[in-house]
């Protein structure tokens, strides 16, 4: 589809209408006090709009977080729609976060907004950016883990969109597996 | 009903866009 002359008077809505949220990590508050809602959009114009007048995800600090929900799911494992789930999880190099984090990051948003993944888009639930010193983090969150053929979907074609190298393996991890966890080592539920 | 797809390409046209 090409941009018309009308395509460029009025803003084209999306599928879902989506939220922005910030993590700041501040110790002396609990961590859902460090969590706040930006906005809300539901244009491809309006995203755009809020996407330039926000940091780029790079110039964050460390322990910082983006998350981009579908309007009514709160980017927490406890929500109804998450507590099934899991993610594919990018796991970025330290040299990374200069090179690569804020394409690979715009490339994740596009993605959900855009509806990529087709009709399992609907198993899509948002996308999550985590700034650490010891590696940064982009994991797109699906509903339900125990989906095989929608969360193998997403992954193979998440995994296309972000141009990584097919010796590049992602992985797929169960919250509910991350969450009872004892070590920093969760198991993939699937590798693409 | 009909999903409202968009590709890569057309957003980042829209993001050009005046």
């Amino acid at each position: 589809r090409k941009l018309s002359f009308v395509d460029r008077l009025e803003k084209h809505p999306l599928e879902n209408r989506w939220a922005l949220w910030f993590f700041k990590n501040d110790r002396n508050r609990t961590w859902r006090d460090n969590l706040h809602l930006v906005t809300e959009f539901d244009t491809v114009e309006d995203f755009w709009a809020i996407y330039s007048h926000i940091q780029m995800a790079s110039k964050l600090t460390s322990g910082c977080d983006y998350a981009l929900f579908k309007d009514g799911i709160e980017p927490m494992w406890e929500d109804s729609r998450n507590k099934h789930g899991g993610r594919w999880l990018v796991s970025l190099a330290k040299q990374q976060r200069q090179s690569n984090l804020d394409r690979l990051w715009l490339e994740t948003l596009l993605c959900l907004i855009g509806e990529a993944f087709e009709e399992y888009s609907e198993e899509v639930c948002g996308a999550v950016v985590n700034l650490r010193t010891k590696g940064d983090k982009i994991a797109i969150w699906t509903s339900e883990a125990e989906n095989q053929p929608a969360v193998t979907f997403i992954g193979r074609v998440y995994k296309e969109r972000l141009g990584l190298s097919p010796k590049v393996v992602i992985g797929y991890q169960a919250h509910a597996d991350t969450a009872t966890k004892s070590n920093s080592f969760t198991k993939n539920k699937f590798v693409i | 009903g009909t999903r409202i797809i968009y590709d890569r390409k057309f957003l980042m046209e829209c993001r050009n866009s005046p």
